[in-house]
């Protein structure tokens, strides 16, 4: 089930649309520091269901909307699309293509829709489920959790296996 | 429950022993339970010899061995739990030279189901890339999104 | 005591807010108290505003910039409290490019009297020492040394 | 007070004697993962009296001995030498030139000398009190530690500044 794109709008860094094409193999992103590449490390997070604002490096859920710049004003809203090709099935769903967005206002008040359908978060978590694409999967390795693995005691890495079981 | 953990625990184990030798270029490494006769409560201890080296505590291990362990472990894991696509932020900044190449050349040979999107300031993981987004911040704050090859991401360099 | 401590911190806080726009190029901050009305025990907080960028929590902060603030607090408390050599094992393994020339930049300019010792993996450091160490295990697991050259190192890489 | 020379003789990966010299500036030093670099660190780090095996990154005193190889023995006793130029006596002594040397063995004996003159271990942390040099100065940046004390929480940064005050 190749990732095809992700399309970031007013998330973090992202207050002007942009959108990402994943061909198959390796994808590079590379940049300044601060350039904006774990922020888009983030909103596939995001899209895919993060309900801890911890795993954003935020403190609060309304933290991921653009916040502005000495130039430009925040914005109101951020939003992420992701679409993968799902002709073989390993999403729980029957439609061929699925697109994922997630919006977020200031006032807190947020959307899910599954091909432009509104739907709760739960029905998120339920497409991945079995997928290889659960909470529970290595899909996501964010920057500075390879030492933080190292580091775990050993009763820690066994949730680690826990995990994956 | 505790034989599905004994059963997970036995395959990313044999994986994690198969893939060290490959990440490394040699030498041997296993996972071993802390408490073989608490499968319930047991915690998961790393053994780990880099090639040529002689066996010691995991503590004396460099900087960018405890991150290539580190990798091999995710990797046993992604071998017994495969993902269609995998998102690395930053995995190898402490590996030198030598390792990011060896490490950029296995994810190039890992299985060509997988999608793989690097985010990286190394030139060897850059080199292996089908294709290269660079990320900047033309206007303060603001980021903004090109493909580049690496030719292109060179001549900034 | 606590004006000892008050004292201290005043003068790393300045130190702090003057070597911050030349580490980074630019942008502002500075270290506050969490809680000016208990000295004995407030802890501290970092602000920290990159070039060009709002002013957010520090959590916001990618991890070159983290770094980069780090090594900014480091070099206001030797400010503050100079030593006469320092070694550096490995901390500019998060910066990209231009971060590494610009801090090397930094140390090559900073008070002749200090020894810096900077282990790295990086060519920008490299290129900015009066003399490199080459550490390597030509027989397994034995380290050995060589004074070399930068061009030396750059045809091994 | 320049720092002139550090020899290495037994300790951790370095069981053949090696010295490195410092002259003025910039020293850079340069090796592929897990060659003995971080080595170098904790023996000065050792050599000027550190007594917490924690930041040697081992879990024993004698942890520091060369362990041997599969085709070398392990070595009985671990020795390094550093030597300082003390023309400006930034070092609590009348000494000119400052050489100390710490040792020890595999049954845990241990043996300090300064200018080969048995001494104890406070005799060393004396030597470089308010030389700029002691336990509390930020004079060696062990690997990971940038990262760490970032992280540090609000109240663990202030004993940074009392350590420093
Ligand atoms: N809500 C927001 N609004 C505007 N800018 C934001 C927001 N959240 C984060 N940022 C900015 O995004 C930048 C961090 O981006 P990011 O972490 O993606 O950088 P990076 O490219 O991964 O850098 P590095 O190579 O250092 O890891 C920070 O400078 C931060 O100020
Ligand atoms: N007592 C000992 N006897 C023999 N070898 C040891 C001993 N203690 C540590 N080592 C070896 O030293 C090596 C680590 O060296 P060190 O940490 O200095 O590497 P490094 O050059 O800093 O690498 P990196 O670039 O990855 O940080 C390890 O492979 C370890 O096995
Ligand atoms: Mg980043
Ligand atoms: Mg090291």
């Amino acid at each position: 089930m190749p990732l095809k794109s992700l399309t970031i709008n007013g998330f973090k860094s992202f207050p002007d649309k942009v959108t990402l094409e994943f061909p198959k193999g390796i994808t590079g992103i590379v940049g300044p520091n601060g350039s904006g590449k774990s922020n888009i490390t983030e909103a596939m997070r995001w899209v895919m269901g993060e309900t801890n604002v911890r795993h954003l490096r935020g403190e609060n859920t309304t933290d991921v909307i653009f916040g502005g710049t000495a130039m430009k004003a925040p914005l109101n809203r951020a939003e992420v699309t992701v679409s993968f090709d799902n002709q073989a099935k390993q999403l729980n769903s029957d439609f061929k293509e699925i697109e994922i967005t997630r919006t977020i206002f200031r006032n807190g008040d947020t959307n899910y829709q599954i091909n432009q359908q509104n739907v709760r978060l739960k029905d998120i978590h339920d497409l991945f489920m079995d997928s290889g694409l659960s909470k529970e999967s290595f899909s996501i390795i964010s920057q500075g959790s390879v030492e933080q693995i190292f580091n775990a005691k050993p009763a820690d890495r066994r949730s680690v296996i826990e995990e994956a079981a | 429950v505790s034989t599905r953990f004994k059963e997970t625990f036995e395959q990313v184990s044999a994986a994690f022993a198969d893939i060290f030798p490959k990440m490394f270029g040699g030498g041997h490494a296993k996972l071993a339970l802390t408490d073989e006769t608490d499968i319930l409560n047991t915690g998961i201890d790393i053994i780990a010899q880099p090639p040529g080296k002689k066996l010691q505590s995991l503590s004396l291990l460099s900087g960018g061995e405890r991150a290539l362990t580190t990798i091999t472990l995710l990797f046993a894991i992604l071998k017994v739990r495969p993902v269609p696509f995998c998102i690395l932020d930053e995995v190898e900044a402490s590996l030198d030279e030598a390792n990011v190449d060896r490490f950029a050349q296995f994810l190039k040979n890992y299985d060509l189901t997988t999608q793989f999107i690097m985010i990286t300031h190394r030139k060897g993981s850059m080199a292996q890339a089908d294709q290269l987004y660079g990320v900047m911040m033309q206007e303060s704050g603001i980021s903004s999104l090109l493909s580049v090859s690496l030719s292109e991401i060179e001549q900034q360099l």
